[in-house]
């Protein structure tokens, strides 16, 4: 399974 | 970083001064809601752990910054400044939080990534996000005649999130592999709490009345 994306977001 | 992404953080910054300034100018904070604002504060911190143990850049570090700063600021005016605070009617904001804050964090031990505290916690931020505007908007239904600028900052938080839908969309369309159930869900639901006010706003806007929900 994929990773989820980095928690680049606010 | 694309254009939705950076408008919806700009439009998020703007309605924070928008409230700050109506705040200080006005010195009244009448038809803003302490609860949402302790909320926000609890979502900012728990997101926020992340400052400790990783780095995005600059701008990220900035405005997480600015986000804790700011609510802070805003629940001290209304709790302790000598003027502002007399201005709040506790008896019209009522809501209580906890219905919004203990479901959140059930379903965040339960619906996670990881089950580790800081996922947790980060998990848990993004579902009481998506609700923590709801002693807001029941506070302005109970309000006749909402102040122009306390509509504004209701209206530019729902804007905020519009755009980051688009940036969703846009990262879905250009970055292969890129996906966040959570995020997105929960922002979907966070949007759609916004429509019957932009609705109504708009509504008001466009024949130029005071702003006021049905009840």
């Amino acid at each position: 399974e994929a990773q989820e994306a980095p928690k680049d977001e606010l | 970083m694309n254009i939705f992404r950076f408008a919806g953080d700009m439009t998020h910054l703007l309605s924070i001064i928008v409230l700050l300034l109506k705040i200080n100018a006005t010195k009244s904070c009448a038809g803003v809601s302490l609860k949402t604002q302790e909320l926000y504060l609890l979502v900012f911190v728990t997101r926020y752990l992340d400052l400790l143990y990783s780095y995005i850049s600059l701008y990220n570090t900035f405005m997480k910054l600015f986000f804790i700063c700011s609510s802070g600021c805003v629940i001290w005016y209304i709790r302790e400044h000598k003027t502002v605070s007399q201005t709040y009617d506790s008896a019209q904001d009522t809501f209580r939080v906890l219905f919004l804050a203990c479901p959140c964090m059930i379903l965040a031990l339960t619906v996670n990534h990881d089950f580790t505290v800081t996922e947790v916690l980060w998990t848990f931020s993004i579902y009481l996000e998506a609700v923590a505007i709801l002693p807001q908007l029941v506070l302005l239904q109970r309000t006749k005649n909402v102040d122009t600028l306390t509509g504004n900052y209701v209206f530019l938080l729902g804007g905020y999130r519009a755009l980051y839908l688009l940036n969703w969309i846009y990262r879905i369309l250009t970055e292969p592999g890129y996906r966040q159930w959570i995020v997105w869900i929960s922002g979907t639901i966070q949007t759609a709490i916004y429509c019957d006010f932009f609705y109504y706003y708009i509504k008001s806007w466009r024949n130029n009345e005071r702003l006021s929900l049905p009840s």
